[in-house]
């Protein structure tokens, strides 16, 4: 199984909008896809339409927990399964600050599932316990980012954490690449850093960007993946064009 | 010495660029301005022109750890003083797990420096301890907002948080008041939230809004506020009619 890890610990660059939508598109291309959402806040389980506070059965913080198998905990439906968030992730770190190997957890609950073909690990806005644990479990990271300037100032932090992921935790962790995200092709600011990013790090881009659309910012609104949302929007083109490039490009170490 | 602590759990909606920029705005209006930056990622320490990695001199992290005072860690300029972020902030918890009254650590430095009429605190996208230092130590919130449906979802769960701090840490914690950014009133999208958000909680929202400008994501890459770097602009109009309503608008409880 194949399993992208979507991080970035700057906040609001659509990381959420970006598993939900390319989870959607790649099931879509036929894949069998687990969506699993690793952030306390659980925006893409509200976003899947699943009335996050008002969770009731068990999800990811029960099966780290080893409270519950993780196909018990695992939401099905038409598209991508979901093994749901809830705030009681906020608490995992202290929970777990005295065990050894517990960033290995979630490699453990997803190892215990068959089925799929890929999984899309949604993270939190900071480089904590699930966030580590979402790059131990993963085979390759995916980074949204915003064409500005704070996010090319946290762009070298989190490249130098992946390195670290990989020298410590995770040999096998490649860069699936870097998304602009909220893209608007008239601002010279993001031309710019699109630039500058190509040349420090050439071939790192998805070809794919996702442009500033509205309807992927009202999709969540009504529990809907923008294909089923807006399917002839630009938010819904450029996320097919991306989940047809994931789908294809070979993870580069 | 008035304390805002600018918050929201949610990533990316504008708490740096409008610490950065009401600091800036209260300034001119004359009254002498404390920035805080209590974010490991420090991106208002970088977006005031400070090369945060490079950041060689004690800051905020070295004052809540008692390893120098207060006044040794600001940076002075001409416009507001800065009392910088650093990567170190990120280890503050594992730091003080075992410290009792942890969470009055910046209130102590706050209480520690004089001569400010109002201090802005700009925090990371959680509500860890560096959160819930900032609400301990301040006088009122202010937070943020985008006008879209995820950042509704967050909003009651921050409110959550206020009261929560109200209760056990700070019951002289008052509400400034919630502030749309990056809004853009030809979206319906946005139309509808503000409406909710008028209805839900009446008098909340400031009746300044922050418009969507790419002035504003184009400042922090010079080092500058927006009235230095683009005084004409309507990022520049926004945060100055906020820099009013804030100074003239008393606290509610
Ligand atoms: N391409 C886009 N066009 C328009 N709106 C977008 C786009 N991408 C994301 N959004 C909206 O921007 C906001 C932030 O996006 P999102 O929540 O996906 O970011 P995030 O990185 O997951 O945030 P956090 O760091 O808080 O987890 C959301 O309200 C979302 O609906
Ligand atoms: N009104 C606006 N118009 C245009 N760009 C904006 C506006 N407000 C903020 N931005 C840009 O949006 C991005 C996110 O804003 P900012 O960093 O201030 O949010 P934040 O809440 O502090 O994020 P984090 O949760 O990561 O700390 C930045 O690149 C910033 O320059
Ligand atoms: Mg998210
Ligand atoms: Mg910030």
């Amino acid at each position: 199984m194949r399993i992208l890890a979507v991080i970035n610990q700057k906040g609001g660059v659509g990381k959420t909008t970006t598993a939900h939508n390319l989870g959607a598109g790649l099931a879509r291309q036929g894949l069998r896809v687990l969506l699993v959402d690793a952030d306390p806040q659980a925006h893409l389980t509200t976003a899947m339409g699943h009335n996050a506070p008002a969770q009731k059965g068990p999800g990811l913080y029960e099966t780290l927990l080893d409270e519950c198998a993780p196909d018990e905990a695992v939401l099905v439906g038409p598209g991508p399964h979901l093994l749901p968030g809830s705030l009681a992730l906020a608490g995992l770190e202290s929970r777990l600050a005295a065990t050894p190997g517990r960033e290995e957890r979630l490699r453990r609950t997803l190892a215990g599932l068959s089925g799929y073909d890929v999984a899309v690990i949604d993270c939190p806005p900071n480089l904590g316990l699930l966030t580590v644990c979402a790059l131990c479990a993963a085979t390759e990271a995916l980074a949204p980012m915003q064409a500005e300037f704070l996010a090319l100032a946290s762009l070298a932090a989190l490249l130098d954490t992946l390195r670290a992921a990989r020298s410590r935790i995770n040999p096998d962790l490649a860069m699936a690449g870097i998304l602009l995200t909220r893209f608007d092709a008239r601002r010279r600011l993001g031309r710019e850093v699109s630039a500058r990013l190509d040349e420090h790090f050439p071939g790192l881009a998805y070809a794919a960007r996702i442009h500033e659309n509205v309807a992927l910012a009202e999709a969540p609104g009504f529990g809907q993946d923008i294909f089923t949302y807006a399917p002839n929007s630009r938010g819904a083109a450029d996320y097919a064009a991306l989940a047809a490039e994931a789908a294809a490009r070979p993870p580069r170490p």
